[in-house]
């Protein structure tokens, strides 16, 4: 699975 | 970043500082239901634990510092400092029925099957549902004072905008989160309902009274 890319929402 | 997010995000913070204010000028948590803010504080956790880990921005790590800050301090004033002013009676909807299938469904579906992501996305679905108890407790006592109907449409501004943000990502930034879209929808939908009483009622200076 492609690492998932961290939140930048808040 | 986009004008809908910035936007969104001084409205949530807004709504935040409304309700500090007034329960702490009032010195009273009259008509808020303490249940709604305890699930904000667990939200706020359960989505913040990479603070420290995961460098965004500065305004990313600041605005979530405030969040879980006053998130917690609304829930100590609601049950320590003016509990005496919390109505319980009427604040009796059951979280667990909100706490449970979220928590299952965040197992179930989800991005990444990892403590992190499963707690953001425990936070996520939590998030969309977390006003229920305190838009029941506002059908229950039949009205609301006007600050809180203000606190009320400020957070329910708050991602009506960020379903804009994510329209602007996904045109300009080929970006999308389904959960958080999905979410954001459902979170959105439950206060329709309250944004037509505020529209058609508050914002023409009568008090916001529900049809008991």
């Amino acid at each position: 699975h492609a690492v998932h890319i961290p939140h930048d929402e808040l | 970043m986009n004008i809908f997010r910035f936007l969104g995000d001084i409205s949530h913070l807004s709504a935040i500082i409304i309700l500090l204010l007034k329960i702490w000028k009032s010195r009273s948590c009259a008509g808020i239901s303490g249940k709604s803010q305890l699930l904000f504080a667990i939200v706020f956790t359960t989505r913040y634990l990479d603070l420290f880990t995961n460098f965004i921005s500065f305004y990313n790590t600041s605005m979530k510092v405030v969040y879980v800050a006053s998130s917690y301090a609304t829930v100590w004033m609601i049950y320590s400092k003016f509990k005496a002013t919390y109505d319980g009676n009427h604040d009796t909807f059951r979280v667990e029925f909100l706490i449970v299938p979220t928590a299952i469904l965040s197992f179930l579906v989800n991005h990444d099957f990892t403590p992190l992501e499963i707690l953001w996305t425990f936070s996520i679905y939590l998030e969309s549902v977390a006003i229920l108890p305190q838009l029941f407790m506002v059908s229950k006592t039949g009205e609301a004072e006007t600050i809180t109907s203000h606190y009320l449409f400020a957070l329910g501004i708050y991602r009506t905008l960020y379903l804009f943000n994510w329209i602007w990502r996904y045109q300009f930034e080929e970006f999308f989160d389904l959960i958080a879209i999905v979410a954001g929808l459902v979170q959105t939908v439950l206060y329709c309902d309250f944004f037509y009483l505020y529209i058609t009622k508050v914002l023409k200076g009568k008090k916001l009274s529900l049809p008991a």
